[in-house]
C-alpha cells in the first residue's frame, strides 16, 4: 500500500 | 525542502551560464552529467503516471531537460565540446551504475520495475558526483563557477536532510530509510570539498584541491 508521502519529493 | 530544490535548480543554472557565457566546459565532468541524466530519467518515469503537484511535475521536467541540454552542449556544440577534458575525466562509471542497480534490486520497498528503477536512481544519485570531484582534484585552477556549481549541488541534499528531520517530527509515520541513508552518504561525500571551498572563499582565493 502506498503511503501518502511516498515519492512526493524530487 | 524549498531551499534544497532551489539550490539544486541554481546549481544547474550556474553550470548552464558558465558553459554558455564562457563557451567552455573545462573542469566539468561529462560522466557526472550523464549519471545525473540517468538518475533523473529513471526517477521521474512516473512523470506521466502519478501526479503530485504542478510544482513537482515542472521541476522534474526542468531537471531532465536541463541535464540533457548540458550533455548536448558538451558532446555536440562545435566550440564547447572542444574544451571538454576527456583525458582527465576517466572515472569508471560502471563501478557506480552496476552496484547501484544490484543494490536496488535487492534492497527496495516493492518488487516492481518502476520501484526498482526509482530506488536505483536514489542510490546512483548519492554517488553521481564522484567523477566530478575526481576531475576537480585533477584540475589545477578550478574556475569559480564550476566550484560554485559543485557547492550548490552539495548544499541541496544537505538542506534536504533538514527537511527530512522536520517532516519526521511533524508528519505521523513519515519514514523513508532508503532515501535518508543515501542522502546522508551523498552529503558526506561533499564534506571534504566543502572544507576546501569555504577555506578558499574565506581567503578570497581560487579553489584548488590537494591531490
Amino acid at each position: 500500500r502506498r503511503k501518502s508521502w511516498d515519492h512526493d519529493e524530487l | 525542502r524549498e531551499a534544497g530544490d532551489m539550490t539544486h535548480l541554481f546549481s544547474i543554472i550556474v553550470l548552464l551560464l558558465k558553459i554558455n557565457a564562457t563557451k567552455s566546459c573545462s573542469g566539468v565532468s561529462l560522466k557526472t552529467q550523464e549519471l545525473y541524466l540517468l538518475v533523473f530519467v529513471t526517477r521521474y518515469l512516473d512523470l506521466f503516471q502519478s501526479y503530485i503537484s504542478l510544482y513537482n511535475s515542472c521541476m522534474k521536467f526542468i531537471f531532465i531537460v536541463s541535464s540533457g541540454c548540458i550533455i548536448g552542449y558538451m558532446r555536440k556544440h562545435k566550440v564547447v565540446s572542444q574544451t571538454y577534458d576527456a583525458e582527465q575525466d576517466t572515472f569508471r562509471v560502471a563501478f557506480l551504475v552496476w552496484p547501484s542497480f544490484l543494490l536496488a534490486a535487492v534492497i527496495n520497498q516493492k518488487l516492481s520495475v518502476m520501484e526498482i528503477l526509482w530506488t536505483f536512481s536514489i542510490y546512483l544519485e548519492s554517488v553521481a558526483i564522484l567523477p566530478q570531484l575526481v576531475l576537480l582534484q585533477r584540475t589545477k585552477n578550478v574556475d569559480n563557477l564550476t566550484s560554485n556549481y559543485v557547492f550548490l549541488l552539495g548544499s541541496y541534499r544537505g538542506l534536504y536532510l533538514l527537511n527530512w528531520i522536520y517532516r519526521c517530527l511533524t508528519e505521523e509515520g513519515y519514514r523513508q530509510w532508503i532515501v535518508w541513508i543515501s542522502g546522508l552518504l551523498q552529503t558526506a561525500i561533499y564534506c571534504d570539498f566543502f572544507y576546501y571551498y569555504l577555506k578558499s572563499w574565506r581567503k578570497n582565493e581560487r579553489l584548488s584541491l590537494p591531490s
